[in-house]
């Protein structure tokens, strides 16, 4: 099964 | 201080309303080139961008940075007093505790005037980078609702699969699958119900229906919505608006086996 990532793997934060 | 007149409360009715449900609290950013929002879901998994350009009202006026934290509950109440027709002109001082808006009826002499209370919002930013996506769709806004209800009938999860053959939304659930596959297309007459369809390299991935049948709240604001996807990177889902506005979901998505 797939596994949600999150947002915060992929945009860093300012 | 900050001054926005818009010409029809529709517009930040139907943004707000397509917002509420994904994100609660959040700063609005009004600074001279505009109003601006970024906001995740309290999961994590999606983001949403809005960005009113001061070309959306008339007339703008914000002289200095201002961040109005304000609760979209608390906003959609005030909101709703507001025609769809109304003007609506948002007013706020330089260090506000206070958001002030005003509808004005175009047709007769009513002003109603209310404050909705600020809230102080530590909000982290992200930085989204510049991505020169695999795959770009536009289509009916109204068909990717479609689209997406349908197929959350079987399945929480719906992979889309951009190839030159078309684009292909499929799922898998427990009582079956199902898929709706679409191929460029251009109605001369309705360019609305135009679907194009730009591929630099194939590209499938998964997300949650959940989320998107979410984003497609917005389809009102827009007669066509933009889909850019690259292989494992979110999903950007894009509502665009009058003067180069626009709402912008992104949506991380679902990898592994």
């Amino acid at each position: 099964a797939k596994s949600q990532k999150s947002i915060l793997g992929f945009f860093q934060k300012k | 201080m900050l001054e926005a007149r818009l010409e029809q409360a529709n517009l930040l009715k139907k943004v707000v309303d397509a917002i509420k449900d994904l994100v609660q609290d959040c700063n609005f950013d009004c600074n001279d080139s505009g109003i601006a929002l970024q906001a995740m879901d309290n999961s994590h998994v999606a983001l949403v961008s809005m960005m009113l350009k001061s070309e959306s009202f008339s007339p703008f006026r914000c002289d200095r940075n201002i961040a109005l934290g304000i609760n979209l509950t608390s906003l959609t109440k005030v909101l709703r007093a507001a025609q769809n027709e109304d003007i609506l002109t948002l007013k706020a001082e330089d260090a506000p505790d206070v958001v002030n808006l005003v509808f004005e009826s175009a047709e007769s002499d009513r002003i109603s005037e209310y404050d909705i209370k600020l809230m102080d919002i530590d909000q982290e930013h992200l930085g989204i980078p510049e991505t020169e996506y695999a795959a770009t769709i536009s289509m009916p806004s109204a068909e990717f609702q479609r689209i997406c209800r349908d197929l959350m009938a079987l399945s929480e999860s719906v992979s889309i699969e951009c190839s030159k053959e078309g684009v292909k939304f499929a799922c898998q659930g427990d009582i079956g699958s199902g898929s709706v596959t679409l191929r460029s297309h251009t109605n001369v007459d309705k360019p609305e119900m135009n679907v194009e369809i730009d591929l630099t390299e194939p590209v499938s991935l998964t997300f949650s229906l959940k989320y998107l049948v979410g984003f497609c709240k917005a389809s009102s604001l827009s007669g066509q919505v933009k889909l850019c996807l690259s292989n494992e990177v979110p999903l950007l889902v894009e509502y665009a608006l009058a003067n180069n506005s626009y709402l912008r979901f992104y949506l991380a998505p679902k990898i592994g086996d």
